[in-house]
C-alpha cells in the first residue's frame, strides 16, 4: 500500500 | 557519459543593507512541505533587488553562519528579520542552494 507524506503548504512572509 | 541532474550547489551572497528593506517573500521551514525557506518573490528597490544575485526559487540554507535547517517559518523569518535589522553588520550573508 502506498504511503503518502502530507504535509502543510506554508505561509508566505515578506521581509 | 555521465548527466549531473538538480545538483544543490551552495553559494554565499553577501547582501549589502543599501535600501530600507531587504525585499524578499519567502515560504517554506520545518513541517511544511518546503522545509527550507524558499525566495518566492524579491522586491523592486529593496536591498535584495539591488544587490541582483538573489533568485525567486533559491533555497536559504544558511543566514550570517546560522543554519535554518529545522526551524519552523516563524522562527527561520525571525532570523531573517534580525539579520537585516541589526546595526552590527551592515550587510547579510546568505547561503543559498540553486539548482546548476
Amino acid at each position: 500500500r502506498e504511503k503518502r507524506l502530507t504535509l502543510p503548504p506554508s505561509e508566505i512572509t515578506l521581509l | 557519459g555521465l548527466t549531473q541532474v538538480g545538483i544543490m550547489e551552495p553559494v554565499l551572497i553577501r547582501v549589502p543593507k543599501c535600501a530600507s528593506t531587504l525585499g524578499i517573500a519567502v515560504e517554506g521551514g520545518a513541517n511544511t512541505r518546503q522545509t527550507l525557506p524558499r525566495i518566492t518573490t524579491i522586491q523592486k528597490g529593496s536591498s535584495a533587488h539591488i544587490c541582483g544575485r538573489l533568485r525567486v526559487g533559491q533555497v536559504i540554507l544558511e543566514v550570517n553562519g546560522v543554519s535554518l535547517k529545522g526551524m519552523e517559518h516563524r522562527d527561520a523569518t525571525r532570523v531573517i528579520a534580525e539579520a537585516y535589522k541589526t546595526k552590527d553588520k551592515d550587510f547579510v550573508d546568505f547561503l543559498i542552494a540553486e539548482f546548476n
